[in-house]
């Protein structure tokens, strides 16, 4: 799969 | 505080469910440089707590400043914070206007 988007990171905790 | 001065509030939450039941974006180098709160999880400790809403920035965990970490670091602290065993509960330093502080 593309890398992805630094920006859009999300974490769940 | 002046009126161009953001207004920071220190939330305690107290490790009541399994998981912390929040999720985060952004972080240094982002367009969002400190990690906000997009989702906050119905029965997770967070929830229980009743006061971290969706929106707020995180400024401090447990007294240590996510100013200049990015994402995978925040997200690291946060998630050591909560399963510590030190403490029973998570300290964040939070605010509600989404400013570069």
């Amino acid at each position: 799969s593309p890398p992805k988007d630094y920006e859009d990171e999300v974490t769940f905790f | 505080p002046g009126l161009l001065e953001p207004t920071s509030t220190l939330v305690r939450v107290p490790k009541s469910a399994s998981t912390l039941g929040i999720a985060i974006e952004g972080g240094a180098n982002t367009r969002q440089p400190l990690p906000r709160i997009v989702t906050i999880q119905r029965g997770g400790s967070a929830h229980n707590c009743g006061q971290l809403k969706v929106g707020q920035i995180i400024l401090e965990v447990n007294g240590v400043s996510l100013r200049g970490r990015e994402h995978r670091d925040a997200a690291r602290l946060i998630a050591e914070a909560f399963k510590t065993k030190e403490r029973d509960h998570v300290d964040f330093l939070v605010t509600e206007f989404n400013v570069a502080l």
